[in-house]
């Protein structure tokens, strides 16, 4: 069973001549009658009647001009019925196909395309896309259009291409100017049969609109301008200048802004534009001044409100344009400056006597009007209060002596006005005068109801007319015995180490010894705050530690004592930032380091008399050129300065003393009296305060460290975590005297094992080599090894060395501090063998040694 | 044997041809 288009009928045409065009059969025609019988789409569905069949051959015949756009193909079902009606065959379909005749011209979607485009747009630039459909068979050569320009205005020269296929304009070249045709009309025909010359076509237009854009520079009307104008004077309307522009009108391309170049320094001047007219107006919003400015030179330029487009930017020159301003000069008469003045008048004085000058000041030469008295300017009085002055070429007299009745009428003050008059310029000034009245004494202000004579200071604005009663005189002389006593105030405060004297002035703490003061001592801080001992550094001195061991508390004794007994020579000391470091003085640098120095220890270290601004400086010069040596080196490798306080106290790995809880708390009473006492700290015993400070430091005997100082001491190492034992934190310093001074390192942790912190501090020199091996150190946990060496030993080979037995499966709290003394033969190292099974492992040792050439050394093996 | 026959008109000389396009046995 296959299915095809069976047959074929064009539109349009009458087909009944190829009838019948096809016929049915079924082989039971040949046993019984046969009925054939028709149905579906123009047969009995509409359009009816298109097709017939002949019932009793089969014959189907078409009826009718059929329509392809209406109809494009039949299906006509065919049946085979015996006598009864009944099917004798399954139907079967004849397809019928219309053939497609070109009997539908393009129709375009819009009677008037409308498009726009800017000016100056490249070549091939799409403008618009043009619409028309043909209704005869898709895909068939009747319905292919074919577009074309067939006209355009203006028709100076073809502008525009359009795509025949596709019905895209585009420009032809990047010559539209906007400021030539700012419309263009295209008329376009659209044909199909591809454009073929049998095919149907219509025709359509375009309306396209250039658009403007700044391409035209604008200009003055005028090359340059004059003007005149007078002095002193205000202009709202000085001078049109109009501004030339080709781009569209209103447009912010066509907009001008006139602006000045130079020549209005004074901000005499003002332009405001117009946007309607694009006109802009020249206005005086500052008197010029003849007498100043006798001419001068504006120079203006001119641009768009908008950018000028890209196509003439290149070309854009700014454009000068002067305007000549000549200025006239306007007599301007005078004027009182200052505009008031004042005099003292006293009861003493007679009838014609002079109170004073009032001049006023000619504005066209400065000079006072006197100059022109009885020529130019006359003075007259204008508002006079009991007419008591008298002015005659600005002299001002008392026309009478002054009366005690005009004095409490005038309610002892004088006020009026005294004119200066130009008559030919018919120009007048007017001064104030102020009398103030002295010596008047009403009824009961009268001198014999008082015990005291007045005093009366008079002073006029004539130096000359200085008068000072006795107790004025007075005054005068207790002032310059003030001013005499300052000297030897000053010399009194200058003697500030006096106890209790010179408040207010702060000796400066430049290193001297006295300065170490009393909070070095051994014991507890208030409020369990770490101390920071922060080096004195003596003048000249090169050497510098940058680090001590803050774990204890006689850390502060210790540096103390050691800066007492080093003295001025070899000075070695350290400083440790447990917090980090930032003061309010601290350089903006600095800050870039998280954390602060607790403001306790810094306010006690700058009592003490350190000099703290040094210190800053130093340790971020230190972090700086250490970042500075590798780009790549992270900054904060260099200062171990951290602040991690209040996020979570790494308590477990150092030493917390809750560990101790578990164990048998017997090996506690063998250790030092202050390891006891940290002990029965932590077991929340009934302790002692601490004792005063120990007065014969060095100590000949052991003494334990506090666990909880060590704690803190760890706590500065971000590296170790809080909660979990995992990473090794070695610091290792080791100061010898003499240059090259070793920085703090941070050393990443080689194993991945757990919670050692090793540190060592010597503040000495000579050629002791302290070392602090470990050996098998994972897994170890909770272990506080505290080493002291101290020891002014000169020439030995002083090592520093703590030797710990294995830890295999062993308790977890060793603690072991061992004191060198001067002299004595030591081991030459610190070790702690196979500390396997334990974690959490604090090994202090200082050595403290007077002497050069100490090297520090620490070793871990792998 | 049910079948539809078309008509195939060939326009140069004149005769015409039917060419069965769709049938079905039984």
């Amino acid at each position: 069973e296959w299915i095809k288009f069976a047959a074929a009928c064009r539109e349009g045409e009458d087909n009944s001549k190829r009838n019948p065009i096809a016929k049915i059969h079924s082989d039971c025609a040949a046993n019984q009658p046969v009925t054939y019988r028709i149905s579906g789409v123009g047969i009995d569905q509409p359009p009816y009647g298109i097709f017939i069949i002949n019932q009793k051959t089969g014959e189907i015949n078409i009826t009718s001009i059929v329509d392809r756009e209406v109809t494009p193909f039949f299906i006509i079902y065919c049946r085979a019925l015996n006598a009864q009606g009944q099917d004798l065959e399954n139907p079967l379909e004849l397809r019928v196909r219309v053939m497609d005749i070109n009997d539908n011209p393009p129709v375009f979607s819009m009677t008037t395309f409308l498009g726009q485009i800017e000016e100056n747009s490249n070549a091939n630039t799409l403008v618009m896309k043009l619409n028309a459909t043909d209704a005869d068979e898709p895909n068939n050569l009747n319905s292919m259009i074919a577009f074309k320009i067939i006209r355009q205005e203006p028709s100076d020269s073809p502008m525009f291409t359009i795509n025949r296929k596709t019905g895209e304009i585009r420009t032809m070249n990047n010559f539209l100017d906007r400021e030539q045709y700012s419309q263009y009309s295209l008329v376009v025909r659209g044909s199909d049969r591809d454009g073929g010359a049998d095919g149907m076509s219509a025709e359509s237009e375009c309306s396209i609109t250039i658009l403007d854009v700044n391409d035209n520079i604008p200009y003055l009307e005028q090359s340059s301008y004059d003007i005149t104008i007078e002095e002193n004077t205000l202009h709202s309307q000085l001078l049109q200048i109009r501004v030339i522009d080709l781009d569209e009108e209103f447009s912010d391309n066509w907009k001008a802004i006139i602006f000045f170049i130079s020549g209005n320094e004074g901000n005499w001047f003002e332009i405001e534009m117009n946007e309607r007219t694009n006109v802009g107006t020249l206005k005086v919003v500052k008197p010029l001044d003849y007498e100043a400015v006798k001419n001068l030179q504006l120079c203006i330029g001119v641009r768009n409100v908008a950018e000028f487009h890209q196509s003439i930017i290149s070309q854009y020159r700014l454009t000068v344009t002067l305007i000549t301003v000549t200025v006239l000069n306007v007599v301007k008469g005078c004027v009182f400056q200052p505009g008031s003045k004042t005099f003292i008048v006293d009861s003493r004085m007679e009838a014609n006597h002079t109170v004073g000058e009032f001049l006023a000041t000619d504005c066209e030469t400065g000079q006072a009007t006197n100059k022109f008295k009885n020529v130019r300017y006359r003075y007259v009085m204008g508002n006079n209060p009991e007419n008591l002055l008298v002015v005659d070429s600005g002299i001002i007299t008392l026309r009478n002596r002054v009366t005690m009745e005009q004095y409490e009428r005038l309610n002892k003050r004088y006020e009026g006005t005294v004119l200066s008059i130009h008559d030919s310029l018919q120009r007048t000034c007017t001064g104030t005068i102020i009398m103030v009245l002295c010596g008047f004494w009403t009824t009961t202000e009268h001198p014999t109801t008082s015990t005291e004579k007045p005093v009366t200071l008079s002073i006029t604005p004539n130096v000359d007319n200085v008068h000072f009663g006795p107790a004025g005189i007075g005054l005068l002389i207790m002032g310059f015995l003030v001013l005499g006593l300052v000297p030897f105030l000053l010399i009194s405060c200058d003697c500030g180490g006096a106890p209790g004297g010179g408040a207010g002035f702060e000796p400066v703490p430049e290193c001297s010894d006295g300065a170490i003061h009393t909070w070095a001592v051994e014991g507890p801080q208030p409020g369990g705050i770490t101390t920071i001992c922060v080096p004195q550094m003596p003048p000249g001195n090169a050497n510098v530690i940058e680090y001590i061991d803050n774990s204890g508390v006689y850390t502060n004794e210790y540096c103390g004592r050691e800066m007492q007994d080093l003295g001025g020579g070899e000075r070695t000391t350290g400083f440790e930032l447990m917090d980090g470091v930032k003061t309010s003085a601290a350089p903006e640098i600095c800050q870039e380091y998280s954390g602060t120095l607790r403001r306790n220890s810094m306010r006690e270290c700058r009592d003490g008399g350190l000099n703290m601004n040094f210190m800053e400086s130093y340790f971020c010069q230190k972090a700086y050129a250490y970042a500075d040596e590798d780009e790549g080196r992270p900054s904060n490798d260099c200062l171990l300065i951290y602040d991690i306080e209040g996020v979570g106290s790494p308590a477990g790995s150092v030493g917390c003393c809750s560990f101790i809880e578990d164990l048998d708390e017997s090996f506690l009473d063998t250790l030092g009296p202050k390891f006891k006492k940290l002990a029965d700290i932590s077991l929340g015993k009934e302790i002692d305060s601490y004792p005063d400070p120990d007065p014969s430091w060095p100590p000949q005997s052991t003494e334990p460290i506090c666990p909880q100082h060590m704690e803190q001491l760890a706590s500065g190492h971000p590296s170790i975590s809080p909660h979990f034992g995992k990473t090794t934190v070695i610091s290792e310093n080791a100061y010898p005297s003499g240059p090259g001074v070793q920085h703090p390192m941070l050393i990443p942790d080689p194993l991945g094992y757990g919670n050692i912190t090793v540190r060592e501090s010597y503040t000495t020199s000579g050629t002791l080599k302290p070392s602090v091996h470990f050996h098998d150190n994972q897994q170890a946990s909770n272990v506080v090894v505290t080493e002291r060496v101290v020891g002014p030993i000169s020439g030995a080979d002083l090592h520093g060395m703590l030797e710990i037995p294995a830890l295999r499966d062993g308790t977890n709290v060793i603690v072991t501090e061992r004191v060198i003394a001067p002299g004595s033969s030591l081991p030459n190292s610190l070790t702690i063998p196979n500390p396997r099974e334990t974690s959490n492992v604090v090994v202090t040792e200082r050595v403290i040694q007077p002497t050069s050439g100490m090297i520090g050394n620490l070793s871990i093996p792998p | 044997e049910f079948q539809i026959q078309v008509r195939d008109h060939n326009a140069k000389n004149g005769t015409i041809k039917w060419h069965s396009i769709r049938r079905q046995k039984r």
